[in-house]
């Protein structure tokens, strides 16, 4: 008779029917043996005493799994060309096993069959799994009964519990010029991520990129880029995938806002990739500086949003529709013209000196210039004013269009009334 | 000013006037600065009750009660020299005692400034304390010997006196000179202060610098001219740092 014993308990004993005595003929028995997720069985013998018959063509009994035969065992001794188990420890690689005790219809003498244990044993899936399917990604964590995977700082753990993504989702660059890498670049990059990298500039400029150094996406010989690939999108224009070990050709692209996409699926140990940009625009024409001034920064060539400072020589002042002043900006529109004309530079002019409280003013030259380094002197009307602290009451044009005292700086002098000094002096006093 | 002689015109241009609106002059002054005029207090202040040495304001002048006349030579007439100037504020010592005259100096600011010019000057501040026997001018348009009026700015040269001098000399008089107090005069009498000099300037040349300072004004005395009656006058010396607060100003 042929039945079958299942066996869920995390151990067990089993034994040919009728142990200790003799077995019957022609039996067959099966157990299968189920432990949970996590756990192998350990089956071992403490005794063993079949029919010997070669390869256990007779009685045997006969380990497995649900897809391999782990032994075949009978006899009473190990021969060359049958097996007993004696000490040999039978492990199960999964958590099924199944047992099948097999007798034919005679004997030629009496047998005692077998007695065998089992036990659940806990699958160190951390050290025992070398396939690169089923470790994790950066840290495994073995339990009873099963495991768990973590990821290095700054990664998250993907859905699949086993590979390490990164969050890269908002990369955003406004500058006109920048690099941009894979994460970890040059260390190879995330599983299972989805990285978004966006050039966002002003209308008017035109983004070119070039890959430089090491290109490494995971790729596939005859599929283009099925695992990991690198997709650019700049306006309507969607450009890749690109994988492999080649970079693309530099791309000048006509859009000033372009998106990157970077994809890397749960496999590969590939170093990723790093490219620059630059953003260029329309040019505009060639500056000239102002007579008696200069413009920074003076450049060959200037393009779009370039802005230029346009400033004078000592002395003189930038004058942009009749006003004056220090500095004057203008910008390189996308069209390709400037903000604005050149303005010119005029003489710093100190106009006409304020007038001095019981003081007068004289100019130093014939015509009476105030312009840049004319000067002047205050003086108090004397005999009844005198300067407070007797300073030189000379003024001299700065170059900001100020008139400036070398004590005073730009403050006015001061006529102090004089005290004590009669213009009719008496006759001599008595002594 | 008694047993004094005319002064010269435009000798002293700080002098000021102090003259009520119907032309009558009743105390002198001196310039400071363009704006303050230094006189005496109780030249700005009617004592309505000798009892009462507290003055009150409603004792004061008020500024529309006078004016003040600068570059003046003439005490009746006027000449084109003349500036006519109204009050601004009236502020006299705060320690000002009206029956010991102690603290006897007062300050008017003027409603506008004086127009500086050969006949109007200020006057400068003292820079230290005056010198014992130093010579000092006094002038003013005050009362002469038997009492007339005269016609022109009157002045008297004079020493000062040593204040322990002065001071016995009026003990005897139960009169106090005290420390904000000056004495100067001969000790034989003549020269001197008298009624309607009152604010006016005792001044002195600091020879070092050339100019003249102001050293009292015309305060208090016993009589006129009397021998050993030295006449009293308010020590600017003593009164600067007030000044100075209140005006502003500095030499």
């Amino acid at each position: 008779l042929a039945h079958t014993v299942e066996l869920n308990n995390m151990f067990g004993q089993l034994h040919s029917p009728g142990y200790p005595d003799s077995y019957p003929s022609d039996s067959e028995v099966t157990w299968n043996i189920t432990v949970p997720e996590g756990f192998r069985i350990k089956l071992y013998f403490m005794h063993f005493d079949l029919e010997s018959s070669y390869l256990c063509e007779y009685d045997y009994v006969k380990v497995e799994t649900e897809d391999q035969v782990l032994a075949t065992f009978c006899g009473r001794e190990t021969t060359d060309t049958e097996q007993t188990p004696g000490q040999e420890v039978v492990r199960s690689p999964g958590s099924f096993m199944s047992i099948t005790f097999r007798s034919d219809f005679s004997n030629e003498e009496r047998f005692t069959g077998f007695d065998a244990h089992y036990m659940a044993v806990d699958v160190d899936e951390c050290t025992e799994r070398e396939d690169e399917e089923l470790s994790c990604d950066h840290y495994c964590h073995n339990y009873i009964g099963g495991y768990y995977c973590s990821c290095r700082f700054g990664y998250l753990l993907h859905t699949d519990n086993r590979t390490c993504r990164v969050e890269c989702s908002d990369n955003l660059f406004t500058q006109r010029t920048g690099m941009i890498s894979s994460p970890d670049f040059p260390n190879p990059y995330p599983k299972s991520s989805e990285c978004f990298y966006t050039i966002e500039l002003e209308e008017g400029f035109m983004v070119s990129l070039q890959f430089e150094d090491i290109f490494d996406i995971e790729d596939h010989p005859e599929v283009p880029c099925p695992y990991d690939y690198i997709k650019i999108k700049a306006g309507t224009q969607v450009l890749g995938p690109f994988c492999g070990e080649k970079p693309p050709e530099p791309i000048k692209t006509q859009s000033h806002s372009i998106q990157i996409l970077f994809h890397s699926d749960n496999s590969g140990e590939n170093r990723g990739w790093k490219l620059s940009y630059r953003a260029a625009g329309n040019e505009c024409p060639v500056l000239q500086p102002p007579v008696q001034g200069k413009i920074e920064p003076l450049q060959a060539k200037y393009s779009f949003k370039d802005q230029v400072l346009v400033s004078c020589d000592t002395g003189y002042k930038v004058l942009k529709d009749n006003v004056e002043m220090d500095t004057f900006q203008i910008e390189c529109l996308k069209d390709g013209t400037w903000s604005n004309k050149i303005p010119t530079c005029k003489i710093a002019d100190c106009r006409a000196p304020a007038e001095l409280e019981h003081g007068l003013v004289t100019f130093s030259t014939r015509n009476n210039l105030t312009t840049y380094k004319s000067e002047i002197r205050y003086s108090c009307q004397q005999p009844y004013y005198k300067m407070l602290h007797n300073i030189s009451g000379i003024y001299t044009c700065s170059a900001q269009g100020i008139w400036m005292n070398e004590v005073l700086g730009r403050s006015l002098p001061s006529c102090l009334p004089v005290c004590g000094l009669p213009k009719f002096s008496r006759k001599l006093m008595a002594r | 000013i008694f047993n004094g002689r005319p002064a010269q015109k435009g000798t002293m241009p700080w002098i000021a006037m102090l003259s009520h609106l119907n032309g009558q002059p009743f105390c002198g002054g001196s310039l400071l600065g363009t704006n303050w005029i230094v006189t005496a207090a109780h030249c700005l202040h009617q004592l309505l009750n000798p009892d009462d040495p507290i003055v009150h304001n409603s004792d004061l002048l008020t500024p529309s009660d006078f004016k003040i006349i600068l570059g003046k030579h003439w005490r009746r007439r006027s000449d084109e020299n003349e500036q006519h100037l109204m009050v601004k504020h009236i502020i006299i010592h705060p320690l000002y005692n009206p029956n010991t005259f102690e603290n006897d100096v007062g300050l008017v600011e003027l409603s506008k400034n004086a127009v500086l010019n050969d006949f109007v000057m200020p006057i400068c501040l003292p820079e230290g304390p005056a010198q014992e026997g130093a010579v000092v001018i006094v002038s003013g348009w005050g009362k002469q010997f038997l009492q007339r009026f005269p016609e022109t700015l009157m002045e008297i040269e004079i020493p000062i006196v040593d204040h322990r001098t002065c001071q016995e000399a009026y003990a005897s008089l139960k009169k106090k000179v005290t420390g904000d107090m000056i004495c100067a005069g001969e000790k034989e009498g003549g020269k001197d202060a008298c009624a309607g000099d009152s604010g006016g300037p005792m001044m002195t040349l600091d020879r070092e610098r050339g100019q003249w300072y102001l050293v009292g004004t015309v305060s208090w005395g016993e009589d006129c001219g009397k021998k050993d009656l030295y006449g009293v006058y308010s020590y600017i010396h003593h009164h600067r740092g007030w000044i100075q607060r209140v005006t502003g100003l500095r030499n």
